[in-house]
Formats: structure tokens, C-alpha cells, sequence
């Protein structure tokens, strides 16, 4: 495995979106996996539409009644996936524009899908299995706890303590050797997290936290994803 | 433990309140904030205050990295996690979920 790895500099990781005043994370974290899948399946980064996810997803979970994928109130990428998988694909974001509001019926338009999925699969939480896949696979769905979000401006987060009680869906799209941690003071390796609260939050829409002991839950929930090649 | 970009100009609690104001004027210009009523832009304001104080404590516990305002500042975490977050946390595998194969690591 490479030291330092990250999807961006291979061009695979669209620009850092705005889910506004909705709670929606989870269909950015979906969105932006496939969007690297779809990448390094067809070579060509195409952002894909959050919105189709809000106003059409509501994939339940099978053993678990009224845990449904639910627009603004809330969902889980996993059962984004299963949506994506069933209904075919994701359209373009340009084609269903992001309105960060779940009030639209569902205006998805099978002859315009830009991206489908293949499969997709959970990864352990081993974190030496999940740079792997990261580095095989393209940036990875991960849920973390976002309680040191509100107040993070910058640096590699390494707090002491930290709840491990999922409540954000974000997109893993690479990891550092070196980030400097003054308690510690020697340097420590980090994920490097895309986020959907826009640019001007945090390093410029990303979020750089340690690793090596699942920090605010960040290893628990890892989903990779293939795309097919689909041409629209 | 002095932050450095806040100056202390006067001493004790006024002093305190006079840089909170400072700074959440400088926070409403910022993010471009603005409240319907002075009811409610004073609570935003207290909240804003408590959000300073929760963000001196993520720094002590979180040394490594800059904990300061963001745009989340004027919302109480309840508000923030309601808001502005989404995951419905069932860690539960969907019928086609399968485990991701074991990948070498050493080369």
C-alpha cells in the first residue's frame, strides 16, 4: 500500500457539494462513491444526482420495518446502493438538479441514468482493508460521528475521546502518512473525508482525521461499490 | 492556553461578553446570518456563546486539530445533528450487501 494516497489527485472526486438545511449526507456519501466507481470504470467523472436519492430512494431495510431511506430525515447508503442496483442507476446531477428539499415527487428518468451499480459490498473493519480497498476500488461510503464537526476549522482531528455512535455519512477519498499531532508530538497517519457542507467549512470541504483506533466510529461502517459502464 | 486571536482588551466577565459580541458580529457578516426578531438573535447569540465555549473544549481534547467558528456556530447540537447530518445509524447488511473480499496488503 502506498504511504500517501488520494482520489483527487487522480481526478476521481467531483467538487465538495452543499446538502444545506436537509439530512441528506447519506445520498452524498452514495453519490460520491459511485461517482468514483463510475470513474475508474469509464475513466470520466460525471457527478451524480443526490436528488434522485431523495425524492425517489426509500429502499427499507428488509429485517428492520419503517428503516427506510427517508429524504431529508435521514438514510443509510447501503440502502441507497440496494435502491441504485434495483432501479438501474443515477441520473446526472445537471439532469436532476440538488434542491435540498424532499417535498418534489420522484422525477427519475431511466433513459437518462449516468452511472449504475454493479455490486457493492461492506468492508471490514480492518483499517490496513480498508486502505486497500480505497486504493483497489475508488473512495469508499463511511458513517462516522460528527460531534467534533460543528467546531472543526482545520488540522488532522485526533481527539482523545469520541463517541463511536454513527450519525454522518461521508466519502473516504484517501489517507496521509504524516499529520502532526502536538499531544502526541510525532506525526500520525489520517483519512482524509470528503464532506457535504460545502467549501467553506473545514480544509476546504474536507474533513482530515487519525488513524489506527476507529475515531469517532470511522472504520465501523465502510461500503465499496463497482459500477458498470452504461452509456447515455 | 490563551487563544491567540482573541485579545483580552478589558478584564473579567464584561470583557468576555464584549469579545463574544465582537465575534458574533464578525460570524453574522461571515455567513451571512440574520435573525427575524432581537428575541430570537438573542438566543442565537447565546447559543453562539456556549458554541464558543464547546469549541475551547474540543480544542483542549482535540489539540491536534483547529477547533473554532464555523457556520454550525449559532446551532445547538440537537439543531446541528437534526439538521445538518442524516445517517439512520442500523448497521444492518441489505440482502445484496456481501463482505468485501480480503485484499493483500504487503505489497
Amino acid at each position: 500500500l502506498p504511504a500517501d494516497f488520494d482520489w483527487r489527485d487522480h481526478g476521481a472526486v467531483t467538487g465538495v457539494k452543499n446538502q444545506g438545511s436537509c439530512g441528506s449526507c447519506w445520498s452524498f456519501s452514495t453519490t460520491g462513491a459511485l461517482e468514483g466507481a463510475n470513474f475508474l470504470a469509464t475513466e470520466k467523472l460525471v457527478s451524480l444526482s443526490e436528488q434522485q436519492l431523495v425524492d425517489c430512494d426509500h429502499e427499507c431495510d428488509p429485517e428492520e420495518p419503517g428503516s427506510c431511506d427517508s429524504g431529508c430525515n435521514g438514510g443509510l447508503m447501503n440502502s441507497a446502493f440496494e435502491y441504485t442496483l434495483k432501479a438501474g442507476g443515477l441520473m446526472r446531477e445537471e439532469d436532476y438538479p440538488y434542491t435540498g428539499t424532499d417535498r418534489g415527487a420522484c422525477k427519475f428518468d431511466k433513459s437518462k441514468i449516468a452511472a449504475s451499480v454493479a455490486n457493492f459490498s461492506v468492508v471490514t473493519l480492518d483499517e490496513d482493508q480498508i486502505a486497500a480497498n480505497l486504493v483497489k476500488n475508488g473512495p469508499l461510503a463511511i458513517a462516522i460521528n460528527a460531534v467534533f464537526m460543528q467546531t472543526y476549522v482545520g488540522g488532522v482531528s485526533c481527539p482523545y475521546i469520541c463517541s463511536r455512535r454513527l450519525d454522518h455519512g461521508v466519502l473516504l477519498v484517501g489517507y496521509g502518512s504524516a499529520g502532526y499531532s502536538a499531544v502526541r508530538m510525532k506525526e500520525k497517519p489520517y483519512w482524509i473525508i470528503k464532506n457535504s457542507w460545502g467549501e467553506s467549512w473545514g480544509d476546504g470541504g474536507y474533513y482530515k482525521i487519525c488513524r489506527g483506533r476507529n475515531i469517532c466510529g470511522v472504520d465501523s461502517m465502510v461500503s465499496t461499490v463497482a459500477a458498470v459502464q452504461t452509456s447515455s | 492556553a490563551e487563544d491567540p486571536l482573541i485579545k483580552q482588551v478589558v478584564d473579567g466577565a464584561e470583557g468576555e461578553a464584549l469579545t463574544d459580541h465582537h465575534h458574533f458580529s464578525i460570524f453574522k457578516r461571515k455567513f451571512g446570518k440574520s435573525y427575524a426578531s432581537q428575541e430570537e438573535h438573542d438566543h442565537r447569540f447565546k447559543v453562539f456563546r456556549a458554541n464558543l465555549r464547546r469549541a475551547r473544549r474540543h480544542q483542549k481534547l482535540d489539540p491536534s486539530a483547529v477547533h473554532g467558528v464555523t457556520q454550525f456556530s449559532d446551532l445547538t447540537p440537537s439543531e446541528f445533528r437534526r439538521t445538518y447530518l442524516g445517517l439512520r445509524s442500523k448497521l444492518r447488511l441489505p440482502k445484496d450487501a456481501t463482505q468485501a473480499p480480503i485484499l493483500p496488503t504487503d505489497s
